[in-house]
């Protein structure tokens, strides 16, 4: 399976970002600020926790302000596969609509993203 | 990857990155034992009481029974002005002192990631303190393991070991021990080794645990069954390690063979309970978990983590053959430095010495991973191994050393582990 170590990290790194937001009664961006801000200096975890912030902060504000779980926002960023030919990975129960649905959805959201376009490079 | 990668091609830390070896990455003598703590340092094996001169190592036998300095850091050194007696001499000598080393996998280095960096409900800056100690350590926690913890445990439970213990016993033995145990190792891996430092003729003998508990049968791969070590396979890697340590060890060492863990025990404690992900929520059990690690074909163990129970049944069913043929090298093969012994079934005894306590069994069980003994499990199973090989083989660890409050008294915590 491909990417399939960025699938993982990222349906993590979304799941404690959604709960922070949750848990603080934060805005998205600001439970990203918080997260980045607990990470050390040391080995430049923070900057790199903050590059990654402002990357892909407007998209994942958006996405979970749509309620959208991390499964599906990671298969929308494309940092879980959207390949056909492999399966659909997902750790959350999946959405009322239906995974393949929702991911659309999101991609939807994001169409003017530039992120989204720029995802397999990075 | 890429950072980490860039990372592996920097000259100082390229050894870091080579899955061979386990040396010290930052060892200005060479000698294969550091001054610093994590990159395989003295978390790993005894810190070096002079990293600018390769005679001064923990473990050698003493040069000049350590009348003017102390050769094998053990800090026990000088002379005992009333008679003239060289302390070493006088505290060790006839002692039975000798080290402890361990070629392993994840669990013998105590892998480990604290479930507070996935809990957003306690999350704090003191989180994640420890992010970079344990990057620079593999993820791993050797100075807090079974075999060779030393620390105060930070992270539950308490800390016991083989080293400590052995330490107790004879205070001779301090900072003699070597953590080799890498992260997804199995017998085959542990053919190769060449990490392990010990000179025949300068050092003291040490027991060795041989502790591959899983990857022989755990591996990520879809059809699992076929990429198991087969007991045949087994023998050859097992024996080729064995032959290799007869080459390094000095006379008077054991080697201890450690049996595979009950893994069909992890999917029977975990499955319906909450993964630290889905506490807040109540939305992610250790089934989803497992499930989701292999649809991505990264399921550490597919064989046990895994709701199929004909598949469980059958990695057990291997597993046991894997830990006969240990128990039959350790029966029926002589070697010229050491003696083989063999323990068998240490984590359904410590699952059931937890039970009878009156104690939840996923106490025991790595709560992010799902996978790992925990600290409290290392802790029970040192004790364990202590006091079974203890009333096994009584010699293997030697037995007390009379000196040891004479020892405090004079060199008090002998300088740190």
């Amino acid at each position: 399976v491909s990417n399939r170590y960025t699938c993982i990290g990222c349906v993590l790194m979304v799941t404690i970002i959604e709960q922070l937001a949750q848990v603080h009664n934060n805005s998205v961006q600001e439970a990203m600020t918080t997260l980045c801000g607990y990470l050390p200096e040391e080995a430049r975890l923070r900057s790199t926790c903050i590059v990654l912030a402002e990357l892909f902060g407007p998209d994942l504000i958006k996405l979970i302000n749509h309620k959208l779980n991390a499964d599906v926002i990671c298969h929308a960023v494309q940092l879980c596969s959207n390949d056909p030919v492999q399966p659909f990975c997902h750790v959350f129960q999946k959405p009322k609509a239906g995974l393949k649905r929702s991911i659309k959805y999101a991609q939807w959201i994001l169409k003017e993203s530039s992120i989204m376009r720029n995802t397999e490079f990075l | 990857s890429l950072y980490l990668r860039k990372i592996c091609n920097q000259p100082l830390l390229k050894g870091l990155c080579e899955t061979k070896s386990s040396l010290p990455m930052l060892d200005i003598d060479q000698d294969n034992f550091s001054v610093f703590p994590s990159l395989r340092g003295y978390h790993w094996r005894g810190r070096d009481c002079n990293d600018t001169d390769n005679s001064f190592y923990p473990g050698r036998r003493p040069e000049d029974w350590d009348l003017i300095r102390d050769s094998n850091c053990n800090g026990i050194w000088g002379f005992d002005p009333e008679d003239k007696i060289p302390y070493e001499k006088k505290f060790c000598d006839g002692t039975d002192s000798r080290g402890i080393m361990v070629l392993g996998d994840s669990a013998a280095a105590h892998f480990h990631i604290p479930p507070e960096w996935l809990t957003a409900i306690n999350m704090s800056e003191q989180t994640f303190s420890n992010l970079p100690v344990a990057i620079s350590n593999e993820f791993d926690w050797p100075q807090l393991s079974m075999y060779t913890g030393y620390q105060n445990s930070t992270i539950g439970g308490w800390t016991e070991s083989i080293y400590l213990q052995l330490r107790k016993n004879n205070l001779c033995n301090h900072r003699d021990y070597q953590n080799l145990a890498k992260n997804g190792y199995s017998s085959d891996n542990l053919r190769n080794t060449n990490s392990l430092s010990r000179d025949q003729e300068l050092d003291k003998p040490a027991v060795v645990f041989y502790a591959v508990i899983g990857n022989d049968v755990c591996n990520s791969h879809a059809d699992t069954l076929k990429h198991m070590t087969t007991p045949k396979q087994m023998k050859l890697n097992v024996m080729t390690t064995l032959e290799h340590l007869d080459t390094l060890l000095p006379k008077g060492s054991h080697v201890v063979l450690v049996a595979l863990a009950a893994g069909h025990l992890l999917w029977d404690i975990l499955h319906d309970k909450y993964h630290p992900i889905g506490q807040l929520n109540k939305d992610v059990t250790y089934n989803q978990l497992y499930g989701f690690l292999s649809c991505l074909e990264s399921n550490p163990c597919e064989g046990w983590m895994n709701k199929n129970e004909t598949l469980r049944n059958l990695t057990t069913e291997r597993a046991n053959q894997l830990s006969d043929v240990l128990k039959e090298i350790a029966v029926s093969q002589k070697f010229h430095n050491f003696d083989v012994i063999y323990i068998g079934r240490i984590y359904e005894r410590v699952f059931a010495k937890w039970r009878q306590m009156g104690k939840d069994p996923v106490d025991l069980i790595e709560p992010v991973d799902g996978f790992h003994p925990n600290q409290i499990a290392s802790a029970l199973g040192a004790d364990l191994i202590w006091k079974e090989v203890v009333n096994m083989r009584p010699e293997v660890f030697g037995k007390n050393n009379p000196y040891n409050e004479e020892i405090t008294a004079i060199f008090g915590d002998q300088g740190g582990h």
